[in-house]
């Protein structure tokens, strides 16, 4: 028995389920559909953990990631570290369809997306400037260094190493992953 | 994050994903996300498979890429997302993260871990609507 076609995401970002959804009852290839459906959670900045103006980075930047993956061919695209453009699925589409290549990512893949002709433009908000001014404000709490000098526990950079005495210990600390601040 | 798998009538399977990030993350750092098999992938002759939570752990076990090959040895979309999640439970208890898995078929599941509960949105068919399935970490 088959249930198709079909439309899946993590958390309830029904709208973006939705829209993937209308597009693929229109019409839509299923390429196209998942564009649509990610881009909506895009644009509407889904809890705050997709698109622009939340989560931004130690020096109050929000840079964005994604993929796209054709399950026929293996094609894929992938964007990383993405900055100044808010089309991340988008760009990822444009990896695939106009490169040889898989994952680009930093300011190349920001100047490959304006090459792409996608519009280059802040990523901040007013929210997002409030969360790195509070996270600035509680002594760059949580934060992600370690090994560092001044501890990174209490105190904001800039860093610099320091190397264990004994046996390196790797530990991955806990960071109160949840709904709100996830990969 | 947004994790999504799309499959048409003719079972072609995409995968996607998209986001921010965790955050205050130290600069140039990129999570599974656009890490092909870890935030998510596809393959048409079996299914699809989207991953979310502690993208720093989660990438190093390629969960996404696990859940499709369990599927492709017979795993239901539920065992399969069990079992990718298996060793990352193993190795990071304290870690938080979830998987969805979808089967050719239409046919889905999902584990999670470190949630309370995990939600995640369907459309198929099988609903009037799109649909929010819970499932208890």
């Amino acid at each position: 028995e088959t249930f198709l076609p079909l439309v899946v995401n993590t958390w309830p970002f029904t709208n973006a389920t939705q829209a993937a959804w209308a597009a693929l009852q229109s019409g839509a290839s299923a390429e196209d559909s998942l564009v649509i459906g990610c881009s909506t959670c895009e644009t509407e900045q889904c809890d705050g953990s997709v698109g622009y103006g939340s989560n931004p980075d130690e020096r109050g930047e929000t840079t964005l990631d994604a993929m796209i993956m054709d399950g026929d061919t293996f094609a894929v695209g992938a964007v990383g570290d993405l900055r100044r453009v808010k089309n991340a699925i988008g760009v990822a589409r444009a990896v695939m369809r106009y490169s040889d290549h898989t994952l680009l990512v930093g300011e190349s893949a920001g100047r490959f997306a304006v090459e792409m002709g996608f519009k280059e433009e802040s990523l901040a908000t007013n929210h997002s400037r409030e969360m790195y001014k509070q996270w600035r404000k509680n002594n760059c709490q949580p934060n992600y260094r370690q090994h560092v000098t001044p501890d990174p526990r209490h105190n904001c950079g800039p860093y610099t190493p320091v190397p264990p005495k004994s046996l390196w210990h790797y530990q991955r600390k806990h960071h109160d992953v949840d709904r709100w601040n996830h990969d | 994050t947004i994790g999504m798998v799309v499959i048409d009538t003719s079972m072609r399977v995409w995968a996607g994903t998209s986001t921010n990030g965790m955050n205050h993350k130290v600069p140039g750092r990129v999570g599974d996300s656009p890490v092909m098999g870890a935030g998510s992938y596809a393959d048409s002759s079996v299914g699809g498979a989207a991953a979310t939570g502690d993208g720093d752990i989660m990438m190093r076990f390629l969960p996404s890429f696990r859940a499709v090959i369990e599927m492709e040895y017979g795993a239901s979309p539920t065992e399969a997302a069990q079992k990718a999640m298996a060793p990352i439970i193993k190795h990071y208890p304290q870690f938080s993260g979830a998987l969805v898995a979808v089967n050719r078929t239409g046919h889905y599941g999902a584990y999670c871990h470190g949630f309370s509960k995990f939600g995640y949105s369907v459309a198929s068919p099988a609903f009037e609507k799109v649909t929010v399935v819970y499932v208890d970490c």
